[in-house]
């Protein structure tokens, strides 16, 4: 079952956009 | 929702990009992924917060996700499963967005190399994190973020901090 968020602390999702562009950074660790 | 998101054709990964995900991949021990979507029409600054979750329920943001773990050479998404067959996309979440402005969205980038749990005792000095985190930034946003070809009026960026609910966890 392929997941990515782990449930731990490191867990974060962060947006950035502007007009046309729409960037989200995920990390889990 | 009214947007219609697409993937931006595929380029190379520049190399400050690759830098800095892989600084947090070792710091954390993590999978560190940078999804990017063109979205039409344009959002505003506000338009964060409904964006977003018409991004994560739209038929992109699978391939998206899996095209961005394939991408970064980890292939945990990919292997062994079929889109749609075993979703990522948890069926209830929130997404819950918590605004930034520039320089708390920075600060954030900083605390993923300096701060992070690092089970391996990875974390960067603080010159080292600057410098990636600042030609990440610079990468990502252009120079000081108004590099649009549009010229000096193009609007700002906008950033938010996500609440971690809406992929599958372990």
């Amino acid at each position: 079952w392929p997941t990515y968020f782990d449930g731990c602390g490191n867990d974060t999702a962060t947006l950035a956009h502007r007009g046309r562009t729409l960037h989200l950074l995920l990390t889990n660790g | 929702g009214p947007w219609t998101f697409s993937a931006p054709l595929p380029t190379p990964e520049p190399p400050a990009v690759d830098a800095f995900l892989s600084a947090v991949d070792r710091t954390t021990n993590g999978n560190t992924l940078l999804l990017t979507a063109e979205c039409d029409p344009p959002l505003t600054a506000q338009d964060g917060r409904a964006a977003l979750p018409a991004l994560l329920r739209s038929d992109l943001f699978d391939p998206l996700l899996r095209g961005a773990d394939a991408r970064r050479g980890w292939h945990n998404l990919t292997d062994g499963s079929r889109p749609h067959e075993l979703p990522l996309l948890r069926r209830d979440f929130r997404a819950a967005l918590a605004p930034l402005d520039r320089a708390g969205f920075l600060a954030r980038l900083r605390r993923m190399l300096r701060e992070a749990w690092s089970p391996y005792r990875h974390r960067l000095p603080a010159a080292q994190a600057e410098r990636l985190v600042g030609d990440f930034a610079r990468e990502l946003l252009g120079p000081d973020g108004r590099d649009d070809p549009d010229g000096r009026d193009a609007p700002a960026w906008s950033f938010a901090a996500v609440g971690p609910d809406f992929l599958r966890c372990a």
